[in-house]
């Protein structure tokens, strides 16, 4: 991580006894591969070590007796900041139903992550959620969700594979509130976020379902794509958080700074196993650490 | 890359932020570098027309090492069964994939087979016999929960009893620091290696285009517990370009044998690398 690759200009620096602006420029050179080695995005950390610069010449680096430390210091600091506060509340509509919409590229945990939250709101908020099966392109996705809905003891709302997601969305909103479940889940379909017809299907449940919530679901072993991926999707939905799935995994993490730096929303959720109740409020500083190694 | 650029300091900077931006990994592109700017000097190259061959020479070379440059097909059995096992991290289209290869195997006039080694998760059974319907081929499953192992070595029996070429084996999503299904996974691949001569013919590990730097980590992983003979790249029909394969194929000598390019049944194509390096720069 960055401590083991500061190592080299610390002990250079230790023999000298002062800091040099060459040694300041070795140390943010290094900073720059810890974080693009974690898979933060080019561009964000161009920015990011830009941010760093000026406080790494400054006073607290140059006079330190130990300005290994306070690089280090600095760069925690600037990231915790970068990443936000803590932020796992779930919206809550002024008349239910609250409606919660998972949206995403293939794969990402969006399913999984559906049964977690749903898991979440009645065992923490003792809520009566219905979960929608919105996904009629993938083999057996509606399958998956009702086992899911079983596990939990939850109703799954569905009309089949052959009924247009939006009319399963409204519908399902009707049926919850006749049975009076005060959330709704709408579980949908993995897509790209260059395709075109796809996204406007989403832009057709958003504008007829008024989500209280819209989750961008993200695998946090993403590269630098996170940064396509999270602006394209937030600029045609104005999604109003992210859950990084797969943190359980040894990934670095990176994509969640690239996400926060474009998109400034909150990564609300982490994602830490298979399980459904392997779901935790994400946490900024530990996930800044992580980020550094 | 434009044409007629002088190949100055700039140049390199765009070059390296365009390669970091395809996952090829910044030790990687740094190495590289290095490498061209050697090169510029040695050949005296001015402009940055003459730099795209020299550029995409030396990432083929980076893919290659120094074997020669063979794409790497499928090392299937001329007669006996062949067995070809998935492998790879949750969600990165192991399912998927063996759909769209038994559709191929069969139009090239294999008998396929399909083994539903997922028992774990919801729903993993009847997606793998959705697209074996699609495929036109059989599937070998068991109720859900139990040993995966269990249900590869019905496949096997299956597989010959019923005369079949290939048998595609489809094993649940896993992250490899999970020490225990890793363990599983050794297991079933015991199991086939125990059954068929020369078996698995092929150990497959599944990547996502759109994973990091964390690919690495899974190709050393999978392969320490499977000896993986072979990369399928899945969803290069985003933007993501998967650039770490590079160093994949370069450290591991694991090969990418085939790319996924869409979620139909057609959506598979067989590995070329020029074309992938022409990619990393469209
Ligand atoms: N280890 C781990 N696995 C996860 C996590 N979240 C989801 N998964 C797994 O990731 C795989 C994909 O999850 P899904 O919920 O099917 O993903 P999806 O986004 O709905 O996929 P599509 O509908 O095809 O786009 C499954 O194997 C899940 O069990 C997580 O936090 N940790
Ligand atoms: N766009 C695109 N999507 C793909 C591709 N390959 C698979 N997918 C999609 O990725 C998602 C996950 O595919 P699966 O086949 O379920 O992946 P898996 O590895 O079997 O997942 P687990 O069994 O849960 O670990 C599905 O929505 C697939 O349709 C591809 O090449 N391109
Ligand atoms: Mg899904
Ligand atoms: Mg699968």
């Amino acid at each position: 991580g960055l401590a083991e690759r500061l190592q080299g200009t610390i002990q250079r620096i230790k023999g000298k006894g002062k800091v040099t602006e060459q040694d300041v420029k070795e140390m943010t050179r290094e900073v720059r591969l810890a974080l693009l080695e974690a898979d933060v995005n080019f561009k964000v950390v161009k920015d990011f070590v830009k941010r760093i610069k000026e406080r790494a010449v400054g006073q607290e680096v140059m006079e330190s007796l130990t300005p290994g430390q306070q690089v280090i210091k600095v760069v925690k600091d600037e990231l915790t900041e970068l990443m936000g506060g803590e932020q796992s509340k779930i919206a809550v509509a002024d008349r239910p139903p609250t409606v919660i919409m998972m949206v995403g590229l293939q794969g990402a945990g969006k399913t999984t992550t559906t049964g977690k939250l749903a898991n979440l709101l009645r065992k923490k908020y003792n809520r009566n959620p219905l979960l929608v099966a919105a996904d009629v392109y993938r083999p057996a996705a509606i399958n998956q969700l009702e086992t899911l809905g079983k596990q939990l003891n939850m109703p799954v709302f569905s009309l089949g594979t052959e009924a247009n997601p939006v009319d399963i969305a409204n519908q399902a909103i009707e049926q919850a509130k006749a049975e009076h479940q005060d959330y709704v889940i709408i579980d949908t379909a993995g897509r790209l976020h260059v395709d075109n017809d796809l996204m406007d299907e989403l832009e057709q449940i958003k504008s007829n379902v008024n989500p209280d919530e819209i989750f961008l679901v993200v695998d946090a072993m993403t590269g630098q794509d996170a940064v396509n991926v999270a602006e394209s999707f937030n600029e045609q939905l104005d999604v109003t958080g992210v859950v990084l799935t797969k943190l359980d995994g040894d990934t670095r993490g990176g994509a969640a700074l690239s996400i926060k730096a474009v998109t400034d929303k909150p990564i609300k959720f982490a994602g830490m196993g298979e399980k459904l109740d392997e779901l935790e409020a994400f946490h900024p500083e530990r996930m800044a650490s992580r980020i550094l190694g | 890359v434009a044409r007629y650029r002088k190949v100055d300091e700039d140049f390199f900077e765009d070059l390296e932020e365009i390669l970091i931006s395809a996952d090829v990994g910044v030790t990687a592109v740094m190495d590289l570098i290095d490498d061209l700017k050697m090169e510029v000097k040695r050949r005296n190259i001015k402009d940055s027309g003459e730099m795209k061959e020299v550029i995409s020479e030396k990432l083929v070379d980076i893919y290659y090492g120094d074997k020669d440059e063979e794409p790497e097909k499928l090392q299937l059995h001329e007669d006996g069964l062949s067995v070809i096992l998935f492998v790879g991290v949750n969600g990165v289209g192991k399912t998927t994939t063996i759909g769209k290869m038994a559709h191929q195997l069969k139009q090239e006039g294999k008998k396929v087979i399909l083994a539903a080694g997922d028992t774990f998760r919801a729903g993993a059974i009847e997606q793998l016999e959705v697209w074996g319907e699609r495929a036109g081929v059989d599937v070998i499953k068991h109720n859900a929960g139990s040993d995966p192992a269990a249900v590869v070595f019905d496949g096997i029996q299956a597989a010959r009893s019923r005369g079949a070429d290939v048998l595609l084996c489809d094993t649940a999503g896993r992250l490899q620091n999970k020490v225990n299904l890793m363990n599983e996974l050794a297991k079933v691949k015991k199991v086939i290696s125990r059954e068929v001569p020369n078996g698995p013919q092929e150990v497959l590990l599944v990547l996502d285009a759109t994973t990091g730097q964390n690919a690495m980590s899974q190709a050393k992983t999978f392969s320490e517990a499977t000896d993986v003979s072979g990369i399928v790249l899945t969803k290069l029909d985003g933007t993501a370009k998967g650039g770490i394969v590079l160093a994949i194929r370069n450290e591991l000598q694991i090969p990418v044998k085939y790319v996924g390019l869409g979620e139909k049944v057609t959506d598979l194509q067989a590995f070329d690398a020029h074309a992938f390096v022409y990619g990393l720069f469209a």
